[in-house]
This record gives structure tokens, C-alpha cells and sequence, in this order.
């Protein structure tokens, strides 16, 4: 079956749409079977920029590869119990269709602590959560206070996550390999960005993920989102001059994919 | 009475909590009476920072201002008009408590779509929505499509925001003064942030906000949350040498504050 890789974390804006973006495109590139599910019901930047995409296509020069995407829909009814299952309906009908018949699943969340967003952690077999160099974001995995006795409490997300393992392990013992993956890092290492670093390091013994190194801070990884591409893609045929930041943001990316020891070839 | 200032944005990540931070420290320092309420009831950052900032108080060698501060909490239960009505009760005496005793209020929110989140739109006498120099941003105001026939729709936050002005000119036929501040601008202007800016000056005249220049992208904005300070507080005095960096990020709050044009002398 499908290797389901899930880009989670329930601070905003640290990348997860950025990271769903260029994972997938990236599995695209490489000739895997790829499959993209949206379960940012209303932003749905995953599902705008693969829109985007297959406009560009329509008269692009080259073959622009597209996956299979699914962008599912909020249901707003008076009882939440009713919500849940009609969401769960559909969500269960995507991952039907595409878990025998793709090599991967690349799944995008909202930044909120909604029903669609904890399932998918209790799927994923790679979870990965961006992050910036920031206590503000140390915050949501782990209480950062400035009185010892409250610093360390296990906070809202971490706890998303510890219990989708707790689940996981009931239904099929598998086991989600957790890799938080450093976004928009900057040029110079500051002091802050190194104490964020070391204390994620200890962190990561505690709820048991491993640390990656990510991004940078470039312009090309926001730039193209209007018309659907990538650095990974040929822009130099669409009248961009590839410049040495892109020629390394391809490093990057393929650098990140090798770090996520996703499987080769999936069964 | 008090003079509102909502921050707020649908898109996560964009800098909400870090101005929130900054607005009402700005503004504590300047002699106001501030009241401050966090309507993100899950991340709670502006609760965290102010947390840490007691903490620090209790030890520190200097008078550390702290405003008088709500934090909301999320009504869970089974029925959701039950729930926003315990919601609603839970703010509006928030509100009851600060309106007349303080000269400003200011309040942070959620990257989603919540009951408080768009009752603080009506209210807002001042709307600040930080943004980062990036299309996926601008994509939540006006729709940023390849295809020109679906390019330039209003999108799901700009709704939100026209939805309030509406509500607000039939409850006292109040203005919301709607401020967009980009947010972790890069020190080298780029293409694309031009491209961003020149797209948000025209959506500026569609949707009646106006754009205001605000925070470089500076380590300081970030690097004291764990002790609740900014580069604002004496930190010269925590044996923290003031760099350059950090002269010039107290300008450029300064100048935000200015570009705000809030009231001087609350009524
Ligand atoms: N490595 C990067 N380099 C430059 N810009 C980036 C990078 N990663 C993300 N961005 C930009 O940062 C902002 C946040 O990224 P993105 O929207 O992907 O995050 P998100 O976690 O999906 O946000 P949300 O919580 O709203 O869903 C966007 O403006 C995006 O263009
Ligand atoms: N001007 C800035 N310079 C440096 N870092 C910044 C700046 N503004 C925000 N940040 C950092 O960017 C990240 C996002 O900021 P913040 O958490 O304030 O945004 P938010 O809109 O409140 O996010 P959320 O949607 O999760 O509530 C944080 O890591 C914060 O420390
Ligand atoms: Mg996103
Ligand atoms: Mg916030």
C-alpha cells in the first residue's frame, strides 16, 4: 500500500503548505505515483497552487507533471457528531481510492486542532512538522517558561501527536516516524536559532522525533506559487535564468527527501 | 471609551502574536492604560508571553509594565449554538470589564475561522493584518490564479473582514480602520516582494484597506518571548548589549505605531 506522509503542525504559518508543495512535486519528479489530499478546508493553499499548475499546463512548453488531488470539504452542520462522520465518509473514500493504486500520499493540514487534522496523524506513516527558529513555535511542542517549575510540560500539539501514536499502535502496531524539518532558516546562525536548535535536540529524546535540517529563507520557494511551479521544475525554459540560490534550492529539497528516508520502491 | 485594536489574519504564521506583543508593550511604555485579550484559545502565544513576562517581573532589577489581560477559553460541548453563547458571554464581559476603564484593547487571534475571531472583527476600531511578501499570503484576500477568468476574486479572509464592516455600520455606524503591515520583510527588497506590494496597493482601493510598512525580519522580534521581553524593554540593563539591529527595531515599531494614527488622548 501507499506510503502516507502527512506535513502537520498545529502552529501557523511555519511551511506546511510550502513542505506539502515541494514533497510532492519532488515525488512527481522522481516517477512515483502521487497522490495530494487538502485538509486545509478553507485556505486550501496545496489545492490553489496545484490549480495554478494545471492552468500553466494547459499551454506550458514542457509535460508538467500533476498528481492526484483530493481537496476535501468542511461540513458546518448544527451537531458535530453528524459533521464528523460525513467528513470521515469522505476522507475514507479518498484514501480508498488511492492507497493501493500510489506509491505515495502527500497529505497537507490547517493549522487547527480539527477532526480531519488529528485522523490523518493516526495514517501517517512519515509525519512532518516544519518549524521556524522560534521559542514561539518550541512553545506549541513544549511549555518554554521563564519560572523552571512550569518549563517542559508536554504542550497542545506534542499531545496531537503522542496520542495518534497511542492509536496507531492499537489499530496495526505501525509506527510514525516523526521528523520536525527547520523552515525559513536564515543565512547567518544567530545565538537564538542555536538555542532553539539544542533544546529541540533534547526535546526530541523526550517525545521521540528527530530533528532535520530544512530550508532556507528564498524567495524562490514563494515566487512560483502563481503559476504552479517549482525550483524543481525547468523554470529556466519559462524565461527564468536559474540563479545559484535556485541551483541550491534544488539541493536543498533533494537533500531534505534523502533525510526523510522515505522507502525507494513501495511495494 | 477604550480605543480597539484587533490583530488578526486567517493566514497562519503571518506575525499576529509577535505584534500583539509589540502594539501593547508600545503602548504600556507610552503611559496608556492597556488591556490586553488573547482569542486563540488553543496557542495562547500573547498568554505565554505575558506569562513569561510576570515571571520576570518578580525578579527583575526594573518596574516591568504588564497590562491588565483576558484569556478565552474554547466552549466545547456537544450543541455549537450552545457553545457560542458561552463564548459570547465569556468576551462580552471581558469587553464590560475593560471598555470604559482602559484606553486601549487589544486583542489576538486565531489562524482560523472562529466564532471570537469574527465577533473581534465587529468590534475593531483598528484592524491590523500582518502579512508576509508572499502570493500564498496575498491568496486569502484576492484570489491568485494563473487563469485570468478566476484571477482577483475576493477570498475567504477579505469576506470575513466585509462581512464585519457591514455588521459594524448597522450596529453604531462605526468605521473599521483596516491596516495591512507586511511583516519579516527581507533586508534585500526582491521581485516578487515588489510584485506582492504593487498587487496589495491595487486590492487596497477594491477592499478599503491601506498598507502600512512594518517589521524586518530581526532575530530580537522573536528572541526574548521565553523572559517576556522586546527590544522596547530596557535590555540593555538584562545584560543584553542594544546592537544596531535592535536601535533600529525600536524605530521601527515606533514608526508602525505612528503609521497606525490611533488616537493620542482616549477620551
Ligand atoms: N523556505 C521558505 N522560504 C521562503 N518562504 C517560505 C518558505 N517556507 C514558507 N515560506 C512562506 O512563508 C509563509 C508560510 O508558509 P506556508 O503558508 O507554507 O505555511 P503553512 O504552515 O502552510 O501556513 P498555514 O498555517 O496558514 O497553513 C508563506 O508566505 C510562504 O510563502
Ligand atoms: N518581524 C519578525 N521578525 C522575526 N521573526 C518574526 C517576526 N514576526 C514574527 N516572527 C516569527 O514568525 C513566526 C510567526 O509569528 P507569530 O507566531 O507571531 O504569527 P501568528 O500569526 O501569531 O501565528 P499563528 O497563526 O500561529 O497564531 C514566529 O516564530 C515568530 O517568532
Ligand atoms: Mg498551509
Ligand atoms: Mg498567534
Amino acid at each position: 500500500p501507499a506510503h502516507v506522509i502527512v506535513i502537520a503542525n498545529e502552529k501557523g504559518g511555519v511551511g506546511k503548505s510550502t513542505m506539502s508543495i515541494h514533497l510532492s512535486v519532488a515525488l512527481l519528479k522522481a516517477g512515483y505515483r502521487v497522490a495530494t489530499i487538502d485538509l486545509d478546508t478553507r485556505q486550501r493553499s496545496l489545492t490553489r497552487f496545484y490549480e495554478n499548475r494545471a492552468s500553466f499546463a494547459r499551454t506550458a512548453p514542457w509535460d508538467v507533471e500533476l498528481p492526484r488531488h483530493f481537496a476535501m470539504d468542511h461540513v458546518r452542520g448544527a451537531n458535530a457528531q453528524e459533521n464528523e462522520s460525513a467528513e470521515f465518509a469522505a476522507f475514507a473514500e479518498a484514501i480508498g481510492e488511492v492507497e493501493h493504486a500510489y506509491e505515495f500520499v502527500v497529505i497537507d493540514t490547517p493549522a487547527s486542532d480539527t477532526y480531519l487534522m488529528r485522523l490523518a496523524h493516526s495514517l501517517a506513516d512519515t509525519l512532518i512538522s516544519p518549524m521556524n527558529d522560534s521559542f514561539v513555535d518550541v512553545d506549541v511542542m513544549s511549555r518554554v517558561h521563564h519560572d523552571r517549575a512550569h518549563r517542559g510540560q508536554v504542550a497542545q500539539y506534542a499531545e496531537i501527536v503522542l496520542e495518534a501514536r497511542r492509536k496507531r499502535r492499537l489499530v496495526d502496531n505501525g509506527m510514525i516516524d516523526w521528523v520536525l524539518v527547520r523552515n525559513r532558516i536564515a543565512a547567518l546562525q544567530s545565538n537564538n536559532a542555536r538555542q532553539v536548535d539544542q533544546a529541540l535536540r533534547k526535546l526530541a529524546v523526550e517525545l521521540q522525533f528527530r530533528v532535520a535540517e530544512g530550508l532556507r529563507d528564498r524567495v524562490i520557494f514563494r515566487e512560483l506559487f502563481p503559476i504552479g511551479l517549482t525550483a524543481l521544475d525547468a523554470i529556466e525554459e519559462a524565461n527564468h535564468q536559474l540563479t545559484p540560490s535556485q541551483q541550491t534550492a534544488r539541493r536543498e529539497i533533494e537533500s531534505l527527501i534523502g533525510e526523510l528516508r522515505l522507502p525507494s520502491r513501495v511495494a
